[in-house]
């Protein structure tokens, strides 16, 4: 499984939870305008996070992040 | 398997209860509006509980979560 | 296998019933209006009960519950 | 493999019968008006049998069972 | 897979056959009219046979048991 | 995998085939008209024969058995 | 996998040939017209030959045999 | 897997070829008009030769072989 | 996985490569035009080349080799 | 699971991000305009990010990458 | 899984990368006009790239690689 991301501005970032007891930051990614991210669910990814204005491409459709 | 959610409003949760004898919440992560995040079920995670305006994209279609 | 339940009133419950040769209620979790439940089928909840009003969605379809 | 059932009418019950050899009931399960059940396949039930006025959710189709 | 019966008079009966060399009869259920019945093929039933007037709804489409 | 038969008239015959190097009448079952059989293949039955006026359920289609 | 023939004619025959290094006809079995035989691969049938008129239900399609 | 093939004039061939490090012909099987064979790729057959006017049903699609 | 070629002229090829850190030619096989062929990946082909005037049935599609 | 991408300019990269507890940068690829890279999630790569104008072809759907 | 690729001109090429901690060219094939390849993703191919004029078929679709 993985989803696609699009970022429509600078300063994108995308989040990966750890998998586990606990729910921590493991990692965060920075896109700038354009950029194009593709990332799946892993063994250590188990929840993500997008901040900024970016297109979020899944199985159950296309969601736009950030604020209007 | 996993769901997404775009919150409508701040102060959005989404909240994983345990897997087992127990159902107890083990964590709740608090997203502001626009932000997006894509949960997996896993070992620890057996359950969710969104509170808060947000839209729920599930393999059932998408549900708006909150009080109109 | 996961359904979602979104509470259309206040004190929607979702009763968890035990795997195995007794069938008893292990866990049950309350619902504010709005508020949105996703629950697998776990090693130990081979049967769920919902009382209250809320939509239950299912891979058969949307299913109201709770009296008209 | 689940289904789901909704009762139409209090004093629906849901009777689980038990894998094996033998066929006996194992748990009968009374639902009030408009309560929802979902309950799965497992290791001890092989079959189902569903009296009073309800709708059955099954992969099959929906059926409505009990009398006019 | 399991196939589901809806019985259209009473005295409707499904009848379990056994797996392995020898072909009998294991078990016999009776349905009034209105119940329905959910089983499924299992370590010992590899065939069933219904008698009188029911609705069998199985993966190859709804076929109508018993005389007209 | 399993078919469905259900016989158009009385006399109908159900042919088990066996499984391995000989191939060999295992089991013949006897439908009334309207009765309704669904039969697996299995490890000891490895084809199927209809004799008799009968609709055979399979996942190629419905076919007709019979002389018209 | 198994396939599907009805005989449109007496005298349909059915063969299964062998699996494993030879290939050699390991059993024929003749049909009357409107007898239908559902036939499964096995460890022991790796291919079949049809002769006579018949409808072969296969999931490519139906394929008529024989002379016209 | 398996293919099914229709002759469209006496002496279609259906050629097996061998699974291995050579490719060789391991049986070649003759067809009359009309015969239809039915054949799966195994242990022992990787690749497959048709000869002669036939209709070749694959999960592709059907092939007419042979010269107009 | 398999693949169906017919030649659509004499004396077109089809090229089996070899699995592994190499990738050499190990099989090349003849087609006269009508003639079908059926191939498969297998452990010890990873990939082909078609060369002449054929039409290539895939998953992804029917493709016309060769120069027009 | 594989991904698609067709270079729209000169330039254009595509970088292998590490599985694992950190998440590196492991291998960046350069296209040329109208070159066409197929790159598969692996043991070493659980993300991947395009930078250039490009078409990325994933289960999502097409994303073009890169600043209009 | 694998992918088709039909030359539009002489002298397209298909590289096969490896898989691993390193990324390196492990083998190219040339394509002329109108030759056919249809490759895999193996043990030791994990993304590949394709240079001049060709069609590529993927399961997202054709892709038209090369300079217009
Ligand atoms: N090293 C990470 C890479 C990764 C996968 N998905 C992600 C999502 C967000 C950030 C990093 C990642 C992992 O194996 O899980
Ligand atoms: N560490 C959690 C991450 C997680 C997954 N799904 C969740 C849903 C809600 C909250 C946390 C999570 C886990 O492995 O389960
Ligand atoms: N701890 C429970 C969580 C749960 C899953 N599904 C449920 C349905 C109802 C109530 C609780 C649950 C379990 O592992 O099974
Ligand atoms: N304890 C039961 C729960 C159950 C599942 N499906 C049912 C149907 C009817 C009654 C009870 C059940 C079991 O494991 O099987
Ligand atoms: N005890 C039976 C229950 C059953 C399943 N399918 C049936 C069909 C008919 C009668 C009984 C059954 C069994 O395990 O097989
Ligand atoms: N005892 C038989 C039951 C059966 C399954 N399919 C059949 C078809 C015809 C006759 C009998 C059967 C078996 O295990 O195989
Ligand atoms: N005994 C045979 C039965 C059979 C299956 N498919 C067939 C096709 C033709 C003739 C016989 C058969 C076997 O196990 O294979
Ligand atoms: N004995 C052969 C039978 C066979 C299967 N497919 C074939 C195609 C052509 C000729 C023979 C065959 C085998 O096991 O492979
Ligand atoms: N002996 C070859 C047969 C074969 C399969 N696919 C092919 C494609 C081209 C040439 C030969 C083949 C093998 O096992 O792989
Ligand atoms: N050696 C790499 C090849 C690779 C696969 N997908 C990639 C994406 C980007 C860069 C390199 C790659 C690996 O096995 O993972
Ligand atoms: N020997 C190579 C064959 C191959 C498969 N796919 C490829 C793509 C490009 C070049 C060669 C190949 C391997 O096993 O991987």
């Amino acid at each position: 499984d993985y989803i696609a991301i699009r970022a429509l501005e600078d300063g994108v970032t995308i989040i990966g939870l750890t998998r586990g007891q606990d729910t921590k930051f493991h990692h965060s990614e920075k896109l700038d305008q354009g950029e194009v991210m593709i990332v799946q669910f892993t063994e250590h990814t188990a929840a993500m996070k997008i901040r900024g204005r970016a297109e979020v491409y899944t199985k159950h459709g296309m969601i736009v992040s950030g604020k209007k």
